[in-house]
């Protein structure tokens, strides 16, 4: 474990009880893409399978139980909570995030570590955690400017990958044989697509002006 | 062969 690494991890924890609180203290919904935590809900289930099967240390057991946890409480919040349900507007929802879990797990069947069940679901899960956040972005597109704590989940959930990358770079230099380019690239993919959210973002930060993305 | 390497990252 190195310092990016839990950056990373801590940083994409805040970004999901970011999200949790946002839902829970406004009771609403609005802004945020079902679509994409129905997709992160798929990651983390597809990722995790080795969760009972392997254990790598206690720290790493509770992550994979606080984020799958946390992705299925969101999914089933916005899906079935009878308040917070009212607010999603699944008109401006509209991406079509099925064919993502298509495109990466045909990718997935090709480019894999080992063509194995676990292995296979697991760069799976890796390339569509990498495109996950298109319907949000979208979405923030469409919603012109949105509250505040959307914007900070979205920029923590950018940056949580972006760190990781430097974590990738660190084990690169420090451990002989680490190779984990499925990942690697994917993650830069990842980060690619924040590019145009942290400019904007940086930009209203700047002008101390509320975010406004370009239609 | 390189053994796979675990995935201990989340």
């Amino acid at each position: 474990m190195n310092i990016f690494r839990f950056a990373g991890d801590m940083t994409h924890l805040i970004s999901i009880l970011v999200l949790l609180l946002k839902i829970y203290a406004t009771k609403s919904c609005s802004g945020i893409s079902l679509k994409t935590q129905e997709l992160y809900a798929i990651v983390f289930v597809a990722r995790y399978l080795d969760l009972f099967t392997d254990f790598i240390s206690v720290y790493n057991t509770v992550m994979k139980l606080v984020f799958i946890g946390c992705s299925l409480a969101i999914v089933w919040c916005m899906r079935l909570h009878r308040v917070v349900r009212r607010t999603y507007n699944k008109d401006v929802d509209t991406f079509r995030h099925y064919f993502l879990v298509l495109g990466c797990f045909l990718l997935a069947l090709f480019v894999h570590e080992k063509f194995t069940f676990q292995e296979v679901l697991w760069a799976f899960s890796i390339y569509l955690e990498a495109v996950a956040i298109l319907p949000q972005l979208v979405l923030l597109q469409r919603s012109g400017n949105v509250d505040n704590l959307t914007v900070q989940y979205v920029f923590f959930l950018g940056a949580y990958r972006a760190f990781y990358i430097l974590n990738w770079i660190y084990r690169y230099l420090t451990e002989p044989h680490f190779g984990r380019w499925i990942a690697s690239v994917a993650g830069l993919v990842q980060t690619a697509l924040y590019a145009d959210f942290f400019y904007y973002y940086f930009i209203s930060w700047k002008n101390n002006a509320k975010l406004q993305l370009p239609a | 062969a390189r053994p796979i390497a675990r995935h201990d990252e989340l």
